[in-house]
């Protein structure tokens, strides 16, 4: 019943389950209020700049802490917040490490302040050691990411980070949502299962968002001394990376791991498993599951290795070599006998009696490789049979071993 | 008509030590 293979037991191309990453997991902040006790001030209403109100945060006590915890838990209510008082190039960031590869489909925050003025969105593909622009928010996109606000992403540009105006209005005021897809508007999104660039520009390891700058001023109600960032709400929606080779992706002592179909291994499932190395590796797609395929050895070896000239050669079909042919076997499929060995007919090429010694006369032979098929020794002159151990008609046997028969005079 | 098989005792190995095989 895997959904990694038909009803016929063909493999199929699979992913697995979509789930919030950021759920329950540890989000590491810049800033939060109440170090020592700070007033902030919020809005009841999404649209009424009179329903502020004015509340102490004191890290001290529980009722009035605002910690990164509340972003990433099951309720909706709870809140983060960061120190009020934040002045332009001044920012905030939270960074949220996803402990493997994921590709994502929405990063999206909901706010209970104003949302920010501007801020961004960064990845990292290599647990936070570089990171990538996912995208820019801001009013003034110029001015404070030097970036143009982009209307429309063309192909050449779907892989890199675009700022927008949407989603940065001061209104509303609580309660607002900011929800990035990387995939919206990119014009290889609808065959991203055949887009290598796409399927790159949607994974990261680590997400981290950047606050650069409040709404503030006294024209829209808020004083930039009790203002603050806040976040009630930090979704990361995505999959394991598992290359359309899992359907699962199960907790381990290492964390998430694929359970990788297909005869792949790997943390992505993008190798193939040992001895399955007649084929390149290849990631699937809706229209080929591209499974690794067994070598074929005749059960004569256990090891192979992959020939990519080999497998040009053959029409994109095998490429592989099998290692340590046993059985007195020998070629890349271990499909024939080794020297000094003849192929035994009455047996299948995958029998372990398939290869029998040659037995030629170590006088009469000139050498110990037969004919593999027929099984006839290379004979000295005069001399005959298929081990070459007698003299042919009209030589008889003499006494030199380096000329065992010699014409009848 | 077989011939028969060679036989390994009717030759002298002086000069050919090293082809004689072991018995």
């Amino acid at each position: 019943d895997s959904p990694c293979y038909d009803a016929k037991q063909r493999p199929k191309y699979c992913i697995p389950d979509f789930i919030n990453v950021a759920l329950g997991q540890e989000v590491i902040t810049s800033s939060t209020c109440g170090r020592t006790p700070q007033k902030l001030c919020y809005f009841l209403d999404s649209t009424n700049v009179t329903s502020r109100r004015c509340q102490l945060c004191d890290q001290k006590k529980t009722d009035t802490s605002y910690p990164p915890s509340y972003m990433t838990d099951t309720d909706a209510q709870t809140c983060w917040r960061s120190e009020s008082g934040l002045t332009f190039p001044q920012n905030v960031t939270l960074t949220l490490p996803l402990g493997r590869r994921f590709e994502l489909v929405y990063v999206s925050l909901r706010f209970c302040s104003p949302r920010p003025d501007s801020m961004a969105i960064y990845k990292s593909m290599d647990h936070g050691k570089t990171w990538i622009p996912f995208q820019f928010y801001s009013t003034h996109c110029r001015r404070v990411y030097d970036q143009a606000t982009t209307s429309a992403i063309t192909k050449p540009m779907q892989h890199e980070a675009t700022c927008t105006d949407f989603q940065t209005g001061v209104k509303p005021l609580t309660k607002g949502l900011v929800a990035f897809m990387p995939l919206a508007g990119r014009p290889s999104a609808r065959r991203f299962e055949y887009s290598p660039v796409l399927q790159d520009w949607v994974t990261a390891t680590d997400i981290r968002i950047v606050f650069n700058r409040l709404h503030h001023g006294k024209k829209l109600g808020i004083r930039r001394k009790t203002a603050f960032y806040g976040v009630s709400e930090l979704q990361v929606g995505g999959r394991c990376k598992c290359n359309g080779h899992a359907s699962r992706c199960a907790a381990s002592k290492d964390g998430l791991v694929c359970d990788c179909q297909h005869n792949t291994i790997g943390p992505e499932c993008d190798a193939c498993k040992p001895f399955y190395y007649d084929r390149p590796w290849q990631r699937a797609t809706p229209s080929n599951a591209h499974e690794c395929v067994a070598c074929e050895c005749n059960q004569h070896s256990n090891r192979c290795r992959f020939n990519m000239e080999l497998y040009k050669l053959s029409g994109r079909k095998s490429g592989g070599i099998c290692l340590n042919c046993r059985h007195n076997t020998a070629g890349r499929h271990c499909h024939y006998c080794k020297q000094g060995y003849k192929r035994e007919l009455s047996k299948a090429i995958s029998s372990r009696k398939a290869c029998k010694p040659c037995q030629c006369h170590p006088i009469g032979a000139v050498n110990a490789m037969c004919n593999q098929t027929t099984g006839q020794c290379p004979c000295k002159t005069g001399v005959t049979g298929l081990t070459c151990n007698r003299c042919t008609q009209g030589y008889q046997q003499s006494r030199s071993p380096h000329m065992p028969c010699v014409r009848i005079q | 008509e077989v011939m028969p098989t060679l036989d390994m005792t009717l030759f002298d190995w002086t000069d050919y030590e090293d082809l004689k095989p072991d018995t």
